[in-house]
């Protein structure tokens, strides 16, 4: 059976609300290492996977693995009655049709339970390589949010560049067109504020904008977000946690 | 607009 408590329900809150809307039904698989989820959009151009190691956990305890098969709308329900600062347990069978959930407050005299029904999820897994990347740049993960959305408003494509310049992101639309670009800028009393790029090699790709600022409601997971980029391969977007990640991987679109 | 790859020509099924 499956034990799992999370000392503070944000965790699994704010993990769902990054993902809801990328992908609707999906297995949470547990095992041993914890509690991971790996899914591709309808259209197969996005994948996220996603981590929650068992260190991340006040209490884990799973025997065998099991695959949770949860409909993320309806999982979202149910998190609205947990209080971000709630303690929560999760629960489950051997072969379970129900995932028992419990929220306690800190004063510990409130215990909210709720059951959400499981379905079965024939779910196809991808292997992704390990990769080498051509450019990878961490940066704060609300203004990669900031530059999508202006960018979007704009243009349904961003193209990135990584060249030892910096990387920009730019884009044409019909009304007009926008660039920004970032230099490397380190801080170092605040890591979290500054910008890093390690670059291979120049790298050069186009994106589909609406997936991207998809993926910054994840933003609320992660001061910084990490960017993975390489020639003709898909784009690594990568928002880690203390105990976990959450990853999306975007595949590019190609030439006109 | 440029057209959009597909993710299962990157990644194998496993």
């Amino acid at each position: 059976m499956l034990e799992a408590r999370l000392e503070q329900s944000s965790v699994l809150k704010k993990v769902v609300d990054a993902i809801k809307d990328l992908v609707q039904d999906c297995n949470f698989d547990c095992n041993d290492s914890g509690i991971q989820l790996q899914a591709m959009d309808n259209s197969h151009v996005a994948l996220v996977a996603m981590h929650l190691k068992t260190e991340g956990f006040a209490l884990y305890r799973c025997d065998r693995n099991i695959a949770l098969g949860i409909n993320l709308v309806s999982l979202q329900k149910v998190l609205r009655a947990a209080q971000n600062e709630d303690v929560m347990t999760l629960k489950a069978e051997d072969s379970p049709d129900a995932l028992s959930l419990v929220f306690e407050n800190s004063e510990n005299d409130r215990i909210s339970e709720y059951d959400l029904k499981l379905m079965d999820i024939d779910q196809e897994h991808l292997g992704i390589p390990e990769t080498e990347y051509g450019a990878t740049v961490k940066m704060p993960s609300a203004e990669f949010q900031r530059i999508c959305r202006d960018l979007s408003l704009l243009s349904e494509s961003v193209a990135i560049e990584a060249t030892k310049e910096g990387i920009k992101f730019s884009c044409t639309g019909d009304i007009g067109k926008g660039a920004v670009t970032l230099r490397q800028n380190p801080n170092v009393e605040k890591p979290e504020l500054g910008t890093t790029i390690e670059l291979q090699e120049p790298v050069a790709l186009t994106f589909s904008l609406k997936y991207l600022v998809n993926f910054c409601k994840a933003s609320g997971l992660s001061n910084t977000v990490t960017i993975s980029l390489s020639n003709e391969v898909p784009l690594l977007i990568e928002y880690e946690m203390e105990h976990g990640y959450v990853r999306f991987y975007l595949a590019p679109k190609i030439g006109d | 607009t440029p057209l959009q790859n597909d993710l299962h020509e990157f990644f194998t099924m496993v």
